[in-house]
């Protein structure tokens, strides 16, 4: 049912 | 000096048990404007990001910023002790190791008072807040719960597809299949049951029902959820409080 994708792939550290 | 006091414990209750099964520990950062915390779970697929502004708390000071390390298990329990409906204090030093925590029975004359130790969390932030939305859907937050509930007992993912004027939620797995199909509606006589689907583009994305099944712990601080989606990113599931919110960004599954 998919690869959960990680949080990292989209947003950057400030 | 931090001093925030809760009309009713019940609020804070709520927050952190929507949280503490996410993230196990977070920094609270105050300032003169309020409360606010980001964190992300382990697997860094859900982050949480919390508001809780001034005008929440019947009276708020905070003569400098502080950032509290407060792990959420054992803050559970000291704010567990207090009757929902007691006045909630919380209160630490500029430089404090632990957070004074105070409950006053609004009709008994007592007052009860506890410490948390504080802990020294070295987290990142990430940059949520530049995010486009492609669709935003506005529903009662108890049944998006529902839904969510009934279709993790058939899958581990759940797919949202949204098109101009319907939402479907659908999962299918071993034992069968499932789907609810939401429509726009207005409800005057109770605006609370009222659904908005807003879009620009069509969606369909997927996400992993364990995680929704932390999101809906955050049901009970507000009757309505809203759901902000765009391709290929992380979903935004937001929960307004009486003056903030409890945000989450959860990461998207995808096919290899």
């Amino acid at each position: 049912t998919g690869t959960q994708g990680r949080l990292d792939k989209f947003f950057v550290v400030k | 000096m931090l001093e925030g006091k809760f009309e009713e414990a019940s609020l804070l209750k709520k927050i952190v048990e929507a949280m503490k099964d996410c993230v196990s520990s977070c920094n609270f950062n105050c300032t003169e404007n309020g409360i606010s915390v980001q964190a992300v779970d382990n697997s860094r697929v859900l982050l949480i990001s919390l508001l809780i502004e001034k005008d929440t708390f019947e009276e708020y000071r905070c003569d400098r910023n502080i950032t509290l390390g407060i792990g959420l298990g054992s803050f559970s329990k000291i704010i567990g002790n207090g009757a929902n409906s007691d006045y909630l204090t919380i209160q630490a030093e500029d430089d404090a190791d632990t957070l004074g925590i105070i409950f006053e029975d609004k009709v008994k004359d007592k007052i009860s008072e506890y410490n948390l130790k504080l802990l020294d969390i070295d987290a990142d932030l990430l940059e949520v807040d530049a995010m486009e939305t492609d669709a935003t859907i506005t529903l009662p937050s108890a049944d998006f719960a529902k839904i969510c509930k009934d279709m993790k007992t058939l899958s581990e993912s759940l797919q949202i597809t949204v098109t101009k004027d319907s939402a479907k939620f659908q999962s299918a797995g071993e034992i069968g299949s499932g789907s609810v199909v939401i429509k726009p509606k207005t409800d005057i006589d109770h605006p609370e049951e009222s659904i908005t689907i807003s879009l620009d583009k069509p969606i369909d994305l997927s996400f992993g029902s364990k995680y929704l099944s932390d999101i809906i712990k955050a049901t009970s601080l507000s009757q309505k959820v809203t759901i902000k989606l765009t391709e290929d990113s992380p979903g935004v599931f937001e929960y307004k409080l009486p003056s903030g919110y409890l945000r989450f960004y959860l990461a998207p599954k995808f096919d290899e």
